[in-house]
C-alpha cells in the first residue's frame, strides 16, 4: 500500500 | 521545521493581522472579497480535518491550525454581520462554483488515498490555490485598491511564496516531496504574479494601487 505523506505544513 | 516555512507561516499570520487591522481601524469591508474569505474558511475545515482525529503533530501545527480556522470564522462574521453595510455584494460577483467544482473534481483525481480525509485534504489544496481569485477580481474591475488591502494580498502572496524554498529545502534535507502541495503552491504562487508587478513599482513607491487602463 502506497504510503500517505504525513500533512505536517499548514 | 525551515525558515521559509516559519516565516512563511508568519506572513500567513500577519495578512490576517492586516486584514483585521484594516476592517476595525476603517470600519470597512470595503474592497475585501466576502466569497474569497468564505473559500478560505472552507479550505481551512476541510484540511484541518485531523484535528478531529487525532493525527498529532506538534502543538505549534495545531494553534496554528485552530487559529486559521477561528480567525478566517470571525472575518467572515465581521463581512456578514458587523459591517455588512459596508460590503458591497454588486462588486464580489465571481462564480465560486468555477472554483469549488473543478477543485473538488482535482481532488477526486489527485489524492493520496481514496479516503474522506485524503480526498478533502487535495480538495483543500486546490481550492486554495485559486482562492485568491474573487479578491483579485474585485481589484480587476475596481481597477484600485487601499494601500491596506494592497497589503494584505502582499502579506499572503509572500507567505505562498516562502513555501517554494521551504520544499526546496525539504527535498534536499528530508528527501520529501508532496507533489500535490508543490505543484498546486506552485500555480497558487503565480496568481500573485500581476499583482505583485503592480504592487511593487507601485505601492512600495509610496503610490496609489492602480491598474494600468
Amino acid at each position: 500500500k502506497e504510503q500517505v505523506p504525513l500533512h505536517d505544513e499548514l | 521545521m525551515n525558515i521559509f516555512r516559519l516565516f512563511g507561516d508568519l506572513a500567513h499570520l500577519a495578512s490576517i493581522f492586516i486584514l483585521l487591522h484594516k476592517v476595525q481601524t476603517s470600519r470597512s469591508c470595503r474592497g475585501i472579497s466576502f466569497k474569497t474569505q468564505a473559500l478560505y474558511v472552507a479550505v481551512f475545515m476541510t484540511r484541518y480535518l485531523d484535528l478531529f482525529l487525532g493525527t498529532w503533530v506538534s502543538f505549534y501545527n495545531t494553534l496554528m491550525k485552530l487559529f486559521f480556522i477561528g480567525s478566517s470564522c470571525y472575518i467572515l462574521y465581521l463581512i456578514r454581520f458587523q459591517f455588512r453595510t459596508t460590503y458591497d455584494p454588486n462588486l464580489d460577483t465571481f462564480r465560486v462554483e468555477y472554483l469549488l467544482v473543478p477543485s473538488f473534481i482535482l481532488g477526486l483525481i489527485f489524492n493520496y488515498e481514496f479516503t474522506l480525509t485524503e480526498v478533502m485534504w487535495s480538495f483543500s489544496i486546490f481550492l486554495e490555490a485559486v482562492a485568491i481569485f474573487p479578491q483579485l477580481f474585485i481589484l480587476q474591475r475596481t481597477g484600485e485598491a487601499e494601500a491596506i488591502t494592497t497589503h494584505y494580498i502582499a502579506a499572503l502572496g509572500i507567505y505562498r511564496g516562502l513555501y517554494i524554498p521551504n520544499w526546496i529545502y525539504r527535498y534536499y534535507s528530508e528527501g520529501s516531496v508532496d507533489p500535490i502541495a508543490v505543484v498546486a503552491g506552485i500555480v497558487q504562487t503565480g496568481l500573485y504574479a500581476d499583482f505583485f508587478y503592480v504592487y511593487f513599482t507601485k505601492v512600495l513607491q509610496g503610490q496609489r494601487f492602480e491598474l494600468p487602463a
